[in-house]
């Protein structure tokens, strides 16, 4: 059974590239096989990922524009059990053109349907709006993680953000549902990352992960690598912390 | 003259609401009248200037796409000389519907045309995308301010973003030019900030802004408070950047 989780979160830098790349990669490890989706026309997955997104002749674009089929633009990565379906620059323009196709939010999930059960767990990573690029994750996933930052200016995208998600399900794919949301880049050193966790504790109960992912500078270092953090710094906070939130997705998910 | 900056930068989270609302309080504090333009539908200018946007009767949503006047939109902030253009939800839908409107990109700059004798400056707020709402306010633009996060990731965004902002300039707004790129978010705990801030030097030179705005804890408060960090922190190393920025930015222009 192929489970298909969206990150999904308009407001930018919140972690969605670092959440997907990461918890993609400690899937993997544990035997998991792993696809990584990248819409995001910025390419970050894909970079995060050891892939050179100029260098790339088809990506997720040929998947979404030119029906060109997923198995030809998918790329292995130096990890086990874990693969890519590529961004590229190309996809910048991508959601002028599909205002005026047919079905033109039902695209990704036509695309990924051909090779879905190739896999345990697709994870697609999406760009900081709510665009067509968006839609279609959210139209192609069973579910949504929401990273949300430990900021105050995070947690006023929320309303909308959860308003779109339902809109998707009641219109373009009933079986969406939030699978949850992961507080991102905890600093325990001030008392702002504390109150935007029991605000958000507080609004959406126990369907906020239990892990918190801190603030780790390795985080942000190891992209530049070309490496999850699992290869790059497997014992720094935010390594420990995207492993157990491995485990606890892994967990409930098996509880389902 | 009115000088009208937008700030820019498809890469999420690199601090384009933050630098747009301190600069343009300092801008206000030193005597110039200031309009601050919020087109991004997360409205986060507007509430970190203490504005609730699901409370307001007019936005920039109808500047844009109602035709309303923007004197009738535009409204006072708590600081002397500091105006704001609110955002508010409607504009999530904007982009959908600009697409078939006669003359789209232009849609921004026709709607400050009637206001902008009024001030000195004009700043721009935009979305964390390339889409028709950054093309506005890169159209309605005569400079470009880039906030760069000093992480590696805000590094890989850059090209793409100037290519766009040539194709606006080439077809749409022959005045428009960067004005200068400003790092922000600088940890000087990490070797990465000083080797991302020498990157971005060495391809940029002296088109990068000689402040630097570092991390400051105080700068993610001030907008829980609807405040920005003149009001609310103003010894903070936050606050004194961003003073510093304004100067710079006031030195600068008043040679060209
Ligand atoms: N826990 C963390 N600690 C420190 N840095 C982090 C952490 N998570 C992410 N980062 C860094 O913060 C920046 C933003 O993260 P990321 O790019 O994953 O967010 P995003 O939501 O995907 O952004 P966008 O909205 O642009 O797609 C990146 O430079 C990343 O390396
Ligand atoms: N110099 C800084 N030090 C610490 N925090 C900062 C700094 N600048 C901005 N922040 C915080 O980082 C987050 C991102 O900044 P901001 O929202 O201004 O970026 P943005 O580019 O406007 O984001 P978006 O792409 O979502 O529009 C916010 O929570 C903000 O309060
Ligand atoms: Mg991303
Ligand atoms: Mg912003």
């Amino acid at each position: 059974m192929t489970r298909i989780y969206a990150f999904a979160n308009q407001k930018g830098g919140v972690g969605k590239t670092t959440t997907a790349v990461n918890l993609g990669a400690y899937l993997a490890a544990s035997g998991q096989r792993v696809l990584v989706v990248d819409v995001d026309p910025q390419a970050n997955a894909t970079s995060s990922l050891g892939l050179a997104k100029n260098n790339l002749s088809l990506s997720s674009y040929d998947a979404l524009i030119n029906q060109v089929p997923c198995d030809q633009v998918v790329v292995p990565t130096k990890w086990q059990y874990l693969e890519l379906l590529p961004s590229a620059p190309p996809l910048a323009g991508a959601e002028v053109e599909m205002v005026s196709l047919l079905a033109r939010e039902h695209l990704l999930r036509k695309a990924l349907s051909s090779i879905s059960e190739r896999y345990h767990y697709i994870l697609i990573d999406s760009p900081p709006s709510l665009g067509l690029l968006t839609v279609n994750a959210l139209t192609a996933a069973d579910g949504v993680i929401i990273p949300v930052q430990c900021e105050y200016l995070a947690l006023e995208g929320l309303a909308e953000l959860l308003r779109t998600i339902m809109l998707v399900r009641d219109n373009l794919n009933p079986r969406l549902y939030v699978r949850g949301l992961l507080m991102t880049m905890y600093d325990g050193r001030t008392r702002l990352s504390s109150q935007v966790v029991a605000e958000v504790q507080r609004h959406f109960k126990d369907r906020v992960f239990r892990t918190i992912i801190p603030r780790s500078i390795r985080l942000s270092e190891a992209p530049s690598y070309g490496e999850p953090i699992l290869a790059y710094d497997p014992d720094s906070s935010g390594a420990l912390a995207y492993q157990a939130f491995c485990q606890e997705l892994l967990k409930g998910d098996a509880e389902m």
